[in-house]
C-alpha cells in the first residue's frame, strides 16, 4: 500500500482515508480519491455541508431535488448504512464498490435482496413484490389492469418462492437470480472503472501510489 | 415446468426503473 502522509485537512464529518476504504473495497486509492471529487460534487448540489441528502441524490437521479420514487428512497436508505439521515464518504464508497465490475457477485445479489425487501424483514414478500411492480408502472405511465398486474406478481412469485411458504428468502432470490442472471444488471455500473478518466482533476495532486 | 413466455418476470419490470440505474451519478 506504501507509506502514505496526508498533507490534506480533511473536515468533511464521515471523512475516511482512501487507503482504508480501497483496502475494504475492489477501488483502488486512485479510484477513491477520484470518487471523492464526485462525492464533492454531489455533497454540495443542495445543502454545502459535505454529505449527501436525499434531496441531493435525486437531484442526481432525476435532476430535480423533490421527486420522491420508492427504488430511490431504498437507495438512499441503503447507503445510509448509519441510518442517520445522510451519507457520508465511507458510506458512499463502500455502497459503490457493490456496483464496481469486480465486486463479487454474492454482493451484489445479496444487495438487491435487501433493495427488494422493503419492510426488512429479511424476506421479499409477495405484497412487497406487487407495491415495487405498482411504483414503476406508475413511474412509466405504463397502464396494466389489475388482473395483468396480479398475474405477473403471481408467477414471479411462485417461481421464486420455491419452498412455496409465501416469501422469498435469501436463498431463494439466489437460486432465482441464477437463473435470471438479467436481475443483477443494474448492479454493475462500468463507469465505476473509469471513474479516474471522468474526475481526472485529483490525479495531479495526489498524494498515494497505487499499489495495483 | 412449464413457461409463460410472454409474461414478463416482475423483477425484470421492476429493473426497468430508472431510479435502479445509478450511472446518472456519474453524469457531468
Amino acid at each position: 500500500m506504501g507509506c502514505y502522509h496526508s498533507k490534506r485537512t480533511k473536515e468533511t464529518p464521515g471523512y475516511e482515508e482512501p487507503t482504508v476504504l480501497a483496502a475494504e473495497t475492489p477501488f483502488t486509492v486512485s479510484e477513491v480519491e477520484a470518487l471523492y471529487e464526485l462525492f464533492k460534487k454531489l455533497s454540495s448540489s443542495v445543502i454545502d455541508d459535505g454529505l449527501i441528502h436525499k434531496e441531493e441524490l435525486q437531484l442526481a437521479l432525476f435532476r430535480n431535488k423533490n421527486r420522491r420514487n420508492l427504488f430511490a428512497d431504498r437507495i438512499f436508505d441503503l447507503f445510509d448504512v448509519k441510518r442517520n439521515g445522510v451519507i457520508e464518504f465511507g458510506e458512499f464508497v463502500r455502497s459503490l464498490g457493490v456496483f464496481h465490475p469486480n465486486a463479487p457477485v454474492e454482493d451484489k445479489i445479496h444487495f438487491t435482496f435487501r433493495l427488494y425487501d422493503l419492510r426488512q424483514t429479511g424476506f421479499i414478500e409477495r405484497e412487497e413484490l406487487k407495491e415495487m411492480v405498482l411504483a414503476i408502472l406508475h413511474e412509466s405511465d405504463l397502464l396494466l389492469s389489475d388482473d395483468v398486474v396480479e398475474t405477473i406478481v403471481d408467477k414471479t412469485f411462485s417461481d421464486a418462492d420455491l419452498k412455496g411458504d409465501g416469501k422469498i428468502d435469501p436463498e431463494e432470490w439466489k437460486e432465482f437470480v441464477s437463473k435470471n442472471p438479467s436481475l443483477i444488471k443494474n448492479m454493475t455500473l462500468p463507469y465505476l472503472k473509469d471513474i479516474t478518466l471522468a474526475f481526472p482533476s485529483f490525479v495531479l495532486s495526489t498524494e498515494v501510489e497505487d499499489s495495483e | 415446468s412449464p413457461k409463460s413466455p410472454n409474461l414478463i418476470n416482475a423483477f425484470q419490470l421492476i429493473g426497468m426503473s430508472s431510479c435502479l440505474d445509478l450511472s446518472g451519478l456519474f453524469e457531468k
